[in-house]
């Protein structure tokens, strides 16, 4: 039974298939891509849109005759000081130089997440499943809470931000200007079916950082011998290109993009095989061994490469993965583009692993329970600070600089009207 | 969603309504409407979760009550299906011949089941 076959559901299931396949907002009255409503491709994804009924008033771009009528850019800065008669926007932000930040990814950009007080009997209540409509028109994705985009405050008691709330922080100018385009299942190779999703207008917006992190899809499949499905390293060099040239088409000029390594998920196998699954924990009797070969024998695992217990299908599968890093890093080196800098950054799950065992903190504990395979929040968040952190020592002019006005903007405009 | 998918689904469904009767010695009828009770209405959740109940219902209990686990009661339910010449996909541990045994036990509880008989094979 398919409930989307009852006429009077017809359409709306094929209003929300069209905003999921395309990953752009279901509600969405203007068209400009951005949306007042959170789940369904809307400003969880995206900064809220401050005027749905008008197309040219959306986060991100530059502000309309100094947004003196209106807030045009959404960044919650607009009107005239009355004390002297310039407009905020141009007071708070002339010259700031704002910026954007857009991740093109997949599941774990997203920030894919199944709860586990789902599966748990001895946590189930009313209240373990109040944000279960949330997940599933999210595609079962927080981008809310995820490490590059994310704009809530953390659930796990971690004290480090997001990218966009970081960049926030540094310029309040940036306010509302992120866009998390990315999918479950997405690679180098299906990403041109969604790329048109993201928006930005060379002419009328600020420049963009744009991340492409690409973690896992090319090596990661479902199938019983992931080995003839991994991405070649020719492959991925020509699709990377192609979308390189997409964004140089569509990113105005002074715009950054950076490259994001693919991990050895080696760990994955190495911290969780003979720990217990959330649904084997009352009984003792299913590690996540045991888990994998299940998803595997169903062939619905994320990432049989990485999620199994043949240990030289591991090894091929990283091995791979490192093939693809390395023609990330030649790209980067290599290649210019008019309306960007090109930069690299490896994945090092190692280095936050060891970062979180400083906390006290054990490694598998940043790792998803349910699916045994992403980042959780804890790790997406140390992910983003060693981004972060990198970018800043190597290549500060990608983050901009700090606005000395952010306390005064604060001020007067308070909590800028929320993301 | 694939079949994988479904297999996956029933089987964690049918083992969260196992551990849930086991960790508050509920019936298995109780169990099964206590999920559903903590499901939202929003989306048809909990509605949904109703209907599951009222079809599957009967039969998930009385195979379970006979000690069957969520492998076997999703096999037998035809949520999961073993292709032929392709191993038994299972979650929990079972020795082959168990298995087998298991399988044809629970085959002959649900024998007349009207929803097995009215659905097929799917």
């Amino acid at each position: 039974f398919n409930i989307c076959s009852l006429p009077v559901l017809a359409k709306l299931c094929q209003k929300i298939k069209f905003a999921i396949n395309n990953a752009v907002p279901f509600k969405d009255i203007d068209s400009d891509k951005y949306s007042v409503f959170p789940t369904l491709r809307g400003y969880h994804w995206r900064g809220r849109d401050c005027n749905d009924s008008n197309k040219m008033v959306y986060p991100g771009r530059r502000p309309d005759n100094w947004d003196v009528h209106q807030d045009s850019n959404c960044n919650g800065i607009w009107g005239i000081d009355p004390s002297d008669g310039i407009p905020y926007e141009k007071k708070f932000c002339e010259g700031s130089e704002p910026r954007g930040i857009i991740v093109l990814g997949d599941s774990a950009s997203a920030h894919f997440h199944i709860s586990p007080q789902w599966i748990t009997a001895s946590q189930m209540s009313v209240k373990s499943f109040h944000d279960l409509p949330t997940a599933l028109t999210d595609e079962l994705n927080w981008p809310q809470l995820s490490g590059i985009t994310g704009f809530l405050s953390p659930t796990s008691r971690i004290k480090e931000e997001s990218i966009y709330l970081r960049l926030r922080a540094r310029n309040r100018c940036n306010h509302r200007d992120y866009q998390n385009i990315a999918k479950n299942g997405a690679s180098s190779q299906n990403l041109e079916t969604f790329i048109e999703s993201l928006s930005r207008n060379q002419l009328l917006d600020h420049p963009a950082i744009v991340i492409y992190a690409m973690v896992g899809n090319d090596v990661c499949s479902r199938k019983k011998d992931p080995v003839p499905y991994m991405t070649t390293p020719e492959k991925f060099y020509s699709k990377v290109m192609q979308t390189l040239k997409y964004l140089n088409a569509h990113l105005p000029n002074g715009s950054h993009v950076i490259l994001y390594g693919l991990p050895d998920g080696n760990f994955l196998w190495d911290h969780l095989h003979d720990r217990y699954h959330p649904l084997g924990q009352l009984n003792k009797d299913v590690t996540y061994a045991q888990f994998y070969s299940f998803l595997n024998c169903l062939q619905v695992s994320p990432c049989h490469g990485w999620m199994s217990s043949n240990k030289t299908l591991r090894t091929l599968t990283s091995e791979r993965a490192e093939q693809l890093s390395n023609t990330l890093k030649k790209i980067a080196t290599r290649e210019k583009f008019t309306n960007f800098d090109l930069f690299f950054v490896d994945f090092d799950f190692q280095e936050i692993s060891q970062e979180w065992q400083k906390r006290g903190g054990q490694p598998w504990q940043l790792i998803e329970p349910v699916d045994g395979f992403h980042p959780n929040e804890v790790a997406s968040l140390l992910l983003a600070d060693q981004l972060w952190k990198k970018v800043l020592l190597q290549w500060p002019q990608v983050l901009g600089k700090e606005n000395p006005l952010n306390q005064q903007i604060e001020q007067v405009f308070g909590d800028q009207g929320g993301h | 969603f694939s079949q994988g998918h479904n297999c996956l689904g029933c089987v964690a469904v049918v083992s969260v309504v196992e551990q849930l009767a086991q960790v508050h010695n509920y019936t298995f009828l109780t169990s099964m409407d206590k999920l559903c009770s903590y499901l939202p209405e929003k989306l048809f959740l909990k509605t949904t979760c109703y209907l599951v109940i009222q079809v599957f219902g009967p039969d998930i209990i009385k195979l379970l009550r006979t000690d069957l686990n969520a492998d076997v009661v999703c096999h037998t339910l035809k949520f999961c299906k073993q292709e032929t010449g392709q191993p038994l996909c299972h979650l929990y541990p079972s020795r082959k011949e168990t298995w087998k045994f298991a399988l044809e036990k629970a085959r002959w509880i649900v024998k007349k089941s009207p929803v097995l008989k009215h659905s097929g094979n799917d």
